[in-house]
């Protein structure tokens, strides 16, 4: 799976992300990513999210759009509406992480698993890749 | 208010140890590029995601378009999904199997289909009816997701093995 989170010049927010579901898929199985709010989600009063990971619990969750709910409706800064979320799908027994981009400040992302391949770049920050948990 | 970017290839089992294909930082650069150059002349971050993306959907090293892992039958059945966050307008496709950018199919069915996800055959047809570049199963599909299919279905219980994606 992959996905982009971005937040241009007027501030306006985007999410998009794209996917093979997983090795082996049977019966027509969808998972999280072409479902909005469970996998993709962008609310200019909130947040865009892009997820990857075990969908099922993604959905189970709305992932996407319970990251952005929690900011909009209960005022919850983006981190901690971010790691409440996938703390919630951990205790289900999903893994996985998302890549959220806030109103304002720099883009981040948060992930369960060992590894997430992910990057970032903004006006005021050079480029970063990483791959491992521990950069 | 100052643009940004953020980009994922997927969640997974990469360790030191067991870090995954070569080229992967290499596509993560180059996605990010692609976003930034729509980003840094003022251009839209609908336009900046869909950049992004269509690059890794081209990159084998993840899990998208080309180099996508492959269904229980040995079929990339591809999804994808984009929203704009000031109308909250969406595009989203399913089980799509002839489309080099997924990405770009669930743009045009946001933007020219009063829809929000299509799904297999239909969404192929919608594909074509709208001029999106074609791609072949034979273009989609790389040697090592065959042979990562041919491990699972070795399987007793045939389950697919989630960790096993790398992106």
């Amino acid at each position: 799976t992959v996905g982009a989170v971005a937040r241009d010049a007027a501030g306006g927010l985007a999410a998009a992300t794209s996917t093979g579901g997983v090795t082996g898929k049977r019966w027509g199985r969808i998972g999280d990513s072409p479902l909005i709010g469970a996998g993709t989600y962008a609310d200019d009063r909130a947040c865009a999210v892009s997820a990857t990971g075990s969908g099922e619990f993604f959905i189970r969750t709305s992932c996407a759009h319970e990251i952005a709910a929690r900011i909009r409706l209960a005022g919850e800064d983006a981190a901690t509406a971010t790691e409440t979320v996938l703390a919630e799908i951990t205790a289900m027994g999903g893994t996985g992480g998302v890549i959220v981009m806030p109103l304002d400040g720099a883009p981040f992302w948060r992930f369960s698993t060992k590894g997430m391949y992910r990057g970032r770049v903004t006006a005021d920050q050079a480029a970063e890749v990483g791959v491992f948990d521990d950069e | 208010m100052t643009w940004a970017l953020a980009i994922h290839g997927g969640a997974g089992s990469m360790t030191r140890a067991n870090p995954g294909p070569a080229g992967a930082r290499d596509a993560l650069a180059q996605a990010l590029a692609a976003g930034e150059a729509v980003l840094v002349e003022g251009g839209a971050a609908l336009d900046a995601v869909e950049a992004a993306v269509r690059v890794l959907e081209d990159a084998p090293e993840f899990n998208a378009g080309r180099g996508a892992a492959l269904s229980y039958d040995g079929v990339a059945e591809l999804d994808a999904a984009i929203m704009h966050g000031a109308t909250r307008k969406a595009g989203a496709v399913a089980g799509v199997t002839a489309t080099r950018h997924p990405v770009s199919l669930a743009r045009a069915v946001m933007e020219q289909s009063p829809h929000v996800l299509l799904g297999g055959a239909g969404a192929d047809a919608f594909a074509v009816a709208h001029g999106l570049e074609p791609a072949t199963q034979d273009w989609l599909i790389l040697p090592e997701r065959r042979a990562q299919l041919e491990i699972m279905r070795a399987k007793p219980d045939g389950a697919f093995d989630v960790e096993m994606k790398f992106g």
